[in-house]
């Protein structure tokens, strides 16, 4: 699976995800990538997100959206609903994976509970920094 | 905020030693060229939404990531893709699921959400509506990739055991 989340210089906020799915999937499964909400969301009174995991628990957990409702009816700041979601709700029910956020003060995060995850960033006046393990 | 761009190639059991320094770099090269995509968008006052189109077609056609070229192969051989995009300024947005000769299945999410009252389109339908709206169609053998294929074959050799979902030899166990 692979994703974007981006930020544009008029405030708004896009995300993208894209998806072979789930080696020798049977009978049209379908995971999270392309269900608005569990593998993409975007809203810019609260954040974007792309996902990548294991579909089956970010469906259920909805958590692109989780994160999204998390940032826009709290206090917390974007990694700590990131985190919340994939570190504790997404790990509690034996889900693995990982998103990247953004919200429209430029604050992202990447997020994961595996091993590594392929990744990069790049913001105004800044090099680009790409990378793949913990 | 600052114009920003974040991207993603897939998360799982990557660890350095699995790995040999000249796929790493041909990983890192990749990111770095979409990053360079997306953000060249941004840079010239483009949309977010072009720029993450931008970022995630660089990834699609590379066989490395699981997405448009290069995909997993599913239990009857086919490479079935989705994606989906969403418009964060207007709660717009598209997606298409079990699509197989898309050749960069995000600009047909991108057709859905522009070009139709719909969210998301599935199958042939989605394939014949990408068709209409101008968006490239290729051969199913365009996604073909042997060390996807390769891995099938293992997959499809330990599904036929009982055990399949507690080996650990294909570092995996999400198999369909």
């Amino acid at each position: 699976t692979v994703g974007a989340v981006a930020l544009d210089r008029y405030g708004n906020l896009a995300a993208a995800t894209s998806t072979g799915g789930m080696t020798n999937k049977k009978y049209g499964r379908v995971g999270d990538a392309p269900i608005i909400g569990a593998g993409t969301y975007a809203d810019n009174e609260s954040c974007a997100v792309s996902a990548t995991g294991w579909g089956e628990y970010f469906i259920r957990l909805n958590v692109a959206h989780d994160i999204a409702a998390m940032k826009r009816y709290t206090n917390l700041n974007l990694q700590q609903c990131a985190d919340s979601v994939v570190l504790k709700k997404v790990l509690a029910l034996g889900g693995d994976g990982g998103v990247i956020t953004l919200d429209r003060a430029g604050n992202f995060t990447m997020t994961f509970n595996t091993a590594g995850m392929f990744r990069g960033y790049i913001r105004e006046k800044e090099e680009a920094h790409v990378f793949i393990y913990k | 905020g600052p114009i920003t761009l974040v991207i993603h190639g897939g998360a799982g059991t990557i660890l350095k030693e699995n790995i040999a320094p000249e796929k790493e770099a041909a990983y890192l090269k990749t990111l770095q060229a979409a990053l360079d995509s997306g953000f060249q968008i941004l840079a010239g006052g483009g949309r977010s939404v072009d720029a993450v189109i931008a970022a995630v077609t660089i990834l699609e056609n590379d066989p490395l990531f699981n997405a448009g070229r290069g995909s997993v192969f599913s239990e009857s051989g086919k490479n079935e893709m989705d994606a989906a995009i969403m418009d964060g300024s207007n709660l717009m947005a598209g997606s298409v699921a079990g699509v197989t000769t898309i050749k960069n299945p995000i600009q047909a999410a991108y057709a859905v959400m522009t070009k139709s009252e719909h969210v998301m389109m599935i199958g042939a339908g989605a394939e014949k509506f990408a068709n209409d709206q101008g968006v490239a169609i290729v051969d199913p053998s365009y996604f073909f990739d042997s060390t996807r294929y390769k891995q099938w074959q293992k997959v499809k050799l330990k599904a036929q055991s009982s055990t399949s979902l507690l080996d650990n030899v294909t570092r995996d166990k999400k198999f369909g």
